[in-house]
């Protein structure tokens, strides 16, 4: 996706 | 990835192989709730779906597949496997777990940060796995008698949220990131969850006692 994610925790 | 981060995931990861290495090896899905194993199977297949569309990282990406593929197997076992489905505990594995994903898919709908799907079903997995361990939990009282890989997995699965609590306090004051409120909220909730089983379980190590927990 565009950008950084949302979440980067598991 | 801080050092709290990483302990919650590989005391998360020590907690589904725990229990799956109990399945696999002695054939028996004594004490363990099929519910809760259903709901983290589904906690994971909606939390995990930018799998194939965000590249965070190869460990991000190697621990999903792993938690994916663990918690899949683990209700195979217990639903499908000739041998352990017949110790499954079927009579008193009875928590309605139904009434658990309605309210947290309504939940969903009504607070999460974005309106796509992807975050309705993330926010969904959010609350859902606050609550998934109450099936288990209760499985536990009814039984009485816990065998002692339950409830180290139990006590694995509190272990981990405990970390994460402390990963989120930590990144909050290092990195200025924000965990959502959201995020955060759900997580307390389902750490507080463990907070009377940890009591019972930290008694019965302390008195070298067999844990029991009170009906």
């Amino acid at each position: 996706g565009l950008g950084q994610p949302m979440h980067d925790e598991l | 990835m801080n050092i709290f981060r990483l302990a919650g995931d590989m005391t998360h990861l020590a907690s589904v192989l725990v229990l799956l290495l109990k399945i696999h090896t002695i054939k028996s899905c004594a004490g363990v709730s099929l519910k809760t194993q259903e709901l983290y199977a589904l906690v994971f297949a909606t939390r995990y779906l930018d799998i194939f569309t965000d590249f965070i990282s190869v460990y991000n990406t190697v621990m999903k597949l792993i938690f994916l593929g663990s918690s899949f197997s683990i209700v195979w076992y217990i639903r499908r496997h000739k041998i352990v489905r017949r110790s499954y505990d079927k009579e008193q594995d009875t928590f309605r777990h139904y009434f658990l994903v309605l309210p947290c898919l309504l939940l969903a709908l009504l607070i999460h940060e974005k309106f796509t799907v992807k975050e309705l079903l993330w926010t969904f997995s959010i609350y859902l796995e606050a609550v998934a361990i109450l099936p288990q939990l209760v499985l536990l009282q009814r039984t009485r008698n816990i065998d002692n890989l339950t409830g180290q997995y139990v006590f694995l699965l509190g272990a981990y949220r405990s970390l994460y609590i402390l990963n989120w306090i930590y990144r909050y004051f290092t990195e200025r990131h924000f965990v959502h409120w959201i995020t955060w909220i759900a997580g307390l909730v389902q750490t507080l969850l463990y907070a009377d089983f940890f009591y019972y379980y930290f008694e019965s190590w302390k008195n070298n006692v067999k844990l029991q927990l009170p009906a």
